[in-house]
């Protein structure tokens, strides 16, 4: 069985919104402990992971059970979510079906049909990262649109001052910095000097659900897979890209 | 010019 209740569906929109941006569909893995997820892109340029901890939850009870879920649909059900409904998660094991259920003055339920994928074997894996940023989340997705007038691509560059998001035209460029002591950077540990190059439709679609008060942990190295870590409605998400190389 | 590698050809590097 899996029945978990969160207290709020636009809140968890947000998590489904930005995962579906990346990923045409998931498997969640379910069992006591929570939900977890994780897969590849279809063109296995980034890879997503998801991790709902049971306290995420306001109610919780499950077994061990992979669901796997369109994410299309699913987006499309989380987005007639209103601000002051309850969400309901529950698997129908009878009818192989997914109960997403709104709950406010009354219930509505959506029944959404299981997929028959097994769980990715794709993790993300244990990679040392010589930088690691903690920086507002808000500040950073400001930089990458700014960076986005400009170019398709982005520099991340860090030492041990600042964190710079920088962009460069053919014509014109953009310089986003971000200094050790500024308000946005919650701290900045920089062990080695750092300039790499990013995919900026993918690092958008990654910080798609940030808004103002969100904290992004970024893990950065030389020609390495950026790695971006935040929360979201108690979901703890985990998104890493590959680089573009010289 | 630089180029998108994959996910996949990074961890077959490393």
């Amino acid at each position: 069985m899996f029945r978990g209740v969160m207290e709020s569906a636009k809140e968890f929109k947000k998590v489904v919104d930005t995962v579906s941006t990346l990923l045409d569909e998931i498997c969640f893995e379910v069992d006591e402990e929570g939900i977890k997820a994780s897969a590849m892109d279809p063109s296995h340029v980034a890879l997503v992971s998801l991790e709902i901890p049971r306290l995420a939850f306001e109610e919780y009870e499950a077994d061990s059970h992979e669901i796997g879920i369109d994410l299309e649909a699913f987006k499309k059900v989380m987005n007639r979510a209103k601000s002051k409904d309850k969400l309901i998660l529950e698997l129908d094991e009878e009818k192989n079906k997914l109960n997403i259920i709104f709950e406010n003055t009354g219930k509505r339920k959506f029944s959404l049909a299981l997929l028959d994928l097994s769980a990715s074997s794709v993790k993300v894996p244990d990679i040392e990262y010589p930088n690691v940023i903690m920086i507002k989340g808000d500040a950073f997705k400001e930089a990458l649109k700014d960076a986005d007038l400009f170019s398709d691509y982005v520099i991340l560059k860090a030492d041990e001052d600042k964190f710079v998001v920088h962009a460069k035209g053919d014509l014109n460029d953009f310089n986003a910095e971000f200094e050790k002591d500024s308000s946005a950077i919650i701290s900045l540990e920089v062990k080695e000097e750092t300039k790499s190059a990013f995919n900026l439709d993918y690092l958008m679609d990654m910080v798609k659900g940030v808004s103002s008060g969100d904290i992004i942990k970024i893990y950065l190295g030389n020609d390495m897979p950026v790695k971006l870590e935040y929360s979201l409605a108690g979901v703890n998400l985990t998104f890493l890209l590959a680089p573009r190389i010289e | 010019k630089s180029k998108q590698v994959k996910l996949s050809d990074f961890f077959k590097m490393r």
